[in-house]
């Protein structure tokens, strides 16, 4: 399986409709600083709904939603999508936000419930997000991460 | 169940002895229950010693040789059960010129089974790119995303 | 005493707003007592907001502005009462280069009133050093120093 | 007040003398991971004898002194000492420690306890390390830090 786009609008610093093509093989994004490259990697815990959305910064509806600048009001509503392709395939997830806090997730166009993203993703072999998204900042303390945690990784593994 | 999961721990731990050594050119390191009296419960230790140094406790391993043992676990992780996709945020940023080579040859190795997107400040790692995207903020709190071309 | 912390605090946070805006270019920054009708027990909480941003929590800036701002808080401690000598390790790890260029800048200003010693893996603080040492281990654990000459 | 130089016998790495040059201005020290940078911040902190003393990596007697490598014995002592010039006077601070624990602080060759040279650096502008040794990987939790640790730094200045 792999992902073919990115689709992040309204998404913490994505003000504008932005579409993020992928490819095979290995993608380096890079930015100065405070340009958006970890909120990318934010739109993809924020789209694949698992553990980690806690340690997402700022996970609240007022912080994922592009809040303005001193010159351009905020927004009233993020939204991300991401598509898939698994054996010819295609599979697009969506997850929405408004201010209020109301939310949705999608899996082909139809509401469910963020359980069954998590239920069809663990299908496809993705886990629930524990080893395979390393944040900024997260290898330096790994190491000295409590005995329970690592096995959680393993156990996401196993 | 019990079973599997000693099963992948036992696993693990090989891939993690092989990875380590390809990162650090040689060395021991593993991966074990800190209780083995209590296989269901008990926490994961991993210990490192990089080739020709002592096995000492691992605050005691340099800032990068710590990102490196860091780096060996996931991709021991990867080798045991392969990912379709993997997201990296500046997990480079503390290694040296020679063991960052090391890393990027590592996933250039897995890249054809699995997707990698890496965010990062370092040039040999967008030179091991097959695509390169860059981000500006041309208006404060707004990205503008470019995609552009390795030469 | 608590009058002299007080003032402390006013001169620090003069300071910090100076250089926060000379590193970040514009955009404002205060450190304050998270407690004012507790001043001598109180702790300090800061805030930062780059130009054009708006004011929101520390944990939403990125790995690089977080670590600007904690650099221009220290360098106001050093504004406010200079010291003889400071010693930093890989500080500028996180840094773009028009950051890092920014720090280093800095850096300069108050070189002749503060000895500097930094730990770097950058090239461009290499080249605004005054005097380079190289570490290397030819043999495990044992640690060989060269003086270097920036040519 | 200038730094002068910094000899290291003994301690972590640096089972080789190895005197150390400073000059005025700014002194960079480069090299490859696991080569001993951090561990002459280390022997900085250990011969200034702060609060910081807690946090130096393995700070027990057995992780200080240089415990030698699959070939080589390890040795018994530890031993730093810092040079510093002050209106054309000139200091010596020494460290020195033994496997079996014992150690002791001099001061221009005459033994004294911690407390004498913390007092005697006070005096000089030097305050209790809190805030002119920024550690590796510290600068990136320090705004996440206590409210009152902060308050800490700002009390060392003030
Ligand atoms: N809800 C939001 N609305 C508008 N802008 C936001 C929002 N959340 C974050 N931002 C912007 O995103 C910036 C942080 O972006 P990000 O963390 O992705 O930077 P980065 O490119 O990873 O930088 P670094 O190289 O320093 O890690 C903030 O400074 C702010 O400008
Ligand atoms: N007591 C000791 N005896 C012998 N060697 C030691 C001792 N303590 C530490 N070391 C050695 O010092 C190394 C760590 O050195 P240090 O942390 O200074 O590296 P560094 O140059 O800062 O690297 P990095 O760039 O990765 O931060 C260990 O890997 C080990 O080889
Ligand atoms: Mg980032
Ligand atoms: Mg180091």
């Amino acid at each position: 399986m792999i992902i073919k786009k990115l689709d992040i609008h309204g998404f913490k610093s994505f003000s504008e409709k932005t579409r993020i093509l992928f490819h095979p093989g290995i993608t380096a994004i890079v930015g100065p600083n405070g340009t958006g490259k970890s909120n990318i990697v934010d739109a993809f815990i924020w789209i694949l709904g698992g553990k980690k959305i806690k340690s997402l910064r700022g996970e609240r509806s007022e912080n994922v939603i592009f809040n303005g600048n001193t010159h351009r009001t905020p927004l009233s509503m993020a939204d991300v999508a991401l598509y898939l392709e698994d054996n010819d395939e295609e599979f697009t997830l969506n997850h929405r936000v408004y201010r209020s806090g109301e939310g949705e997730y999608r899996l082909n166009g139809k509401a469910v419930r963020l359980k069954d993203i998590q239920e069809f993703l663990w299908k496809k072999g993705v886990g629930e997000k524990e080893y395979f998204v390393i944040e900024q900042g997260s290898i330096e303390g790994f190491l000295s991460s409590k005995p329970v945690e690592k096995r959680a990784l393993l156990e996401d593994a196993a | 169940s019990k079973d599997q999961f000693l099963k992948a721990l036992d696993e693990v731990n090989k891939h993690f002895q092989e990875v380590f050594s390809l990162l650090f050119q040689g060395g021991k390191a593993d991966v074990k229950l800190t209780d083995p009296q209590n296989p269901l419960e008990s926490g994961l230790e991993i210990t490192a010693q990089p080739p020709g140094k002592k096995v000492q406790n691992l605050s005691l391993l340099s800032g990068g040789e710590k990102c490196l043992t860091s780096l060996a676990f996931f991709f021991a992780l990867f080798r045991y059960r392969p990912i379709p996709f993997c997201i990296l945020d500046e997990v480079d940023a503390a290694l040296d010129e020679t063991n960052l080579t090391r890393f990027l040859n590592l996933m250039k190795q897995i890249k054809n089974q699995t997707q990698f997107i890496i965010i990062t400040h370092n040039f040999k790692t967008m030179e091991v790119s097959d695509y390169l995207y860059g981000t500006t903020m041309p208006e404060p709190n707004i990205t503008q995303l470019y995609s552009m071309k390795l030469s």
